[in-house]
């Protein structure tokens, strides 16, 4: 599974956070505007937190965070 | 197995609570208004709990709290 | 598989009955209004019961209960 | 799979019946209006009964018998 | 697999007929008017037989006898 | 896999072909009118012959056989 | 996979064909106006032929040859 | 996977091709108008090619030629 | 899976390209127009190339090349 | 998984990228104008690029880059 | 699991990053306007990061860029 991630502004932050018994930040993508990304949950990754307005698609629809 | 949490307000929290015989929080994420949480059902997390106003993506549909 | 569950009253609870021969409460979880919580069924946990006013997203549609 | 059931009268029983050669009831959950149980079909559980009034997803559809 | 039937009349069975070489009724259980009963195909279980008025869910959809 | 089927008048019957090299008659079910019998195919049948007027509905649709 | 078969004529005949390096026919099944067959492929069939007046329910669509 | 197929005329055959590195015909199955062959793909069967007027189904759509 | 592939005028070739490191053809199959071949990917067949006018079905879709 | 291109022009390319630690080409297939090549993904190649006027169905919906 | 992406500029790059524990790009594509890339998610790449003026199609959907 993953999700897509459009960043709708700059310096928005894709946050993947430990798996396992511990809950910590394993690397912290920077994201300008228009830029992209698509993040796979991993053996290392079964959390993102995002920061920053974005789109997200996921499996079970699609969030944004610019209307807030 | 994974939610997708948009937090509406400042101070909301994204709770694991551990999978086994025993059930308590293992870590609680703070997520500021606008903050993007995709959390999965994982070996150490078979339930999460959520406090704050938030819009949650489940497979099942999507349930927001900020109209009660 | 799991079930979101939408507090819709103060002192819901969610109680998990055991896997097994044999069938008793292992957890109860309280809810105050507006929380949420996204429940597997586990290992340990092979039946889930709800008391209080709540609308419960399943795979097989919404259930409220505040309409009785 | 599982089935979620919920009471629209007090006194409702949900009943487990055996796995296996024999079929005798296992288990029998009260329930008052109004109170929902979600349970799955397990190593213990391969048919259940339901007496009173209630509303039951299935993922074949929705019974209801309070219109008998 | 399972189906659910739901009992219009008192006095309806639903028969388990056995997996195997042999067909024989291993376990009949009796419904009494608006009773419902969700069985699960099994190892012991590979036909079930209804007799007297009902309404069964289905994979394939609803069958009811109570306009012959 | 399973066949759902529904007798539209008394004396259809219900017939089993065996699996493997041979085809032959292992069971036949009497049903009679308003009947139910829903059969799995299974490690000892692979085919199924139905005579007499009935519903049956299969996955792949419902077939009715009073109106030829 | 199965497919499900109504003669709509006498002398309908339902023919399975050998699986493996050599294709010939194993078995031959007549039905009579209104039978109905519902076969497997199997380890043993995996080619199914039919002659005379039928309606066939597959996976992908209903065949019918009466009107040609 | 298998293919449905219904001659719209005399005269058409069905052949199936061997799987493996080599390419060449296994069998042909005559079939004349209005006759049905279901076929599937299997262990030595990678390929089918029609001659004649047909009416093929398939998981992906239903094919005819006779309007070429 | 496989494609299905219809020759819309004479001389359509489908052509097998070889799995593995090495991409080179295996199998060139002539098609007249009318004929039907329905290929499926192998163990030897990775990609298939199809010259002259045809229709094909896909999973994704139907492609036709008669109106270039 | 595969894809199915079609191309819109002569001098369309279709390269194969190599799976593994390394990203380079290990294919180019030359399509002219109506050729068409469905290709899969496979142990050698994790992606594929395309360069020329084509229509490419995927599983996700149909690219077209003829209007650009 | 895959994604396509068509770029809509020249200058466009699809990065793989790095599967594990570490987070580093692994490869850089340059798309020209009107190329195509369709990239799996692979042992080595468990997140793609797109830069540039693109359409990608996901599984969850379709994300434009050149609008922003
Ligand atoms: N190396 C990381 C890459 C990654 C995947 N998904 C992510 C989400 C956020 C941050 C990094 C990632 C991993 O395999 O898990
Ligand atoms: N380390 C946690 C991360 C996590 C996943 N889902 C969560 C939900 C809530 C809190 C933490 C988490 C785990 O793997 O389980
Ligand atoms: N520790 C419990 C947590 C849990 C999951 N689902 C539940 C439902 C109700 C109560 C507790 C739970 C378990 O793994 O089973
Ligand atoms: N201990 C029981 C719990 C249960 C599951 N489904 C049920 C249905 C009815 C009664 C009890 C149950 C079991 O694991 O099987
Ligand atoms: N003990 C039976 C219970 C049962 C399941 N499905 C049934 C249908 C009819 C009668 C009994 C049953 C079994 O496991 O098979
Ligand atoms: N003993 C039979 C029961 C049965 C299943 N499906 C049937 C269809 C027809 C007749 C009998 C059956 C079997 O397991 O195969
Ligand atoms: N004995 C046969 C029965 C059968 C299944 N499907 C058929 C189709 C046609 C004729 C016979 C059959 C077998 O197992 O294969
Ligand atoms: N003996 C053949 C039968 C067959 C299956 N599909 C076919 C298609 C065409 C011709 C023959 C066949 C086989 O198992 O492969
Ligand atoms: N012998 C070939 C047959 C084949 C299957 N699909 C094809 C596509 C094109 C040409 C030949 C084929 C194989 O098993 O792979
Ligand atoms: N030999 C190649 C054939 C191939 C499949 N898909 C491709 C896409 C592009 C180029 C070549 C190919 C392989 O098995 O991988
Ligand atoms: N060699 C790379 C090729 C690749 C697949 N997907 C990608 C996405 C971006 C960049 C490179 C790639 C791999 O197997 O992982």
């Amino acid at each position: 599974d993953y999700v897509a991630v459009k960043a709708l502004e700059n310096g928005v932050t894709i946050i993947g956070l430990t798996r396992g018994k511990d809950t910590r930040f394993h690397h912290s993508e920077k994201l300008d505007k228009g830029e992209i990304m698509i993040a796979q949950f991993t053996e290392h990754t079964s959390a993102i937190k995002i920061r920053g307005k974005v789109e997200v698609l996921t499996r079970f629809g699609i969030i944004r965070n610019d209307d807030l």
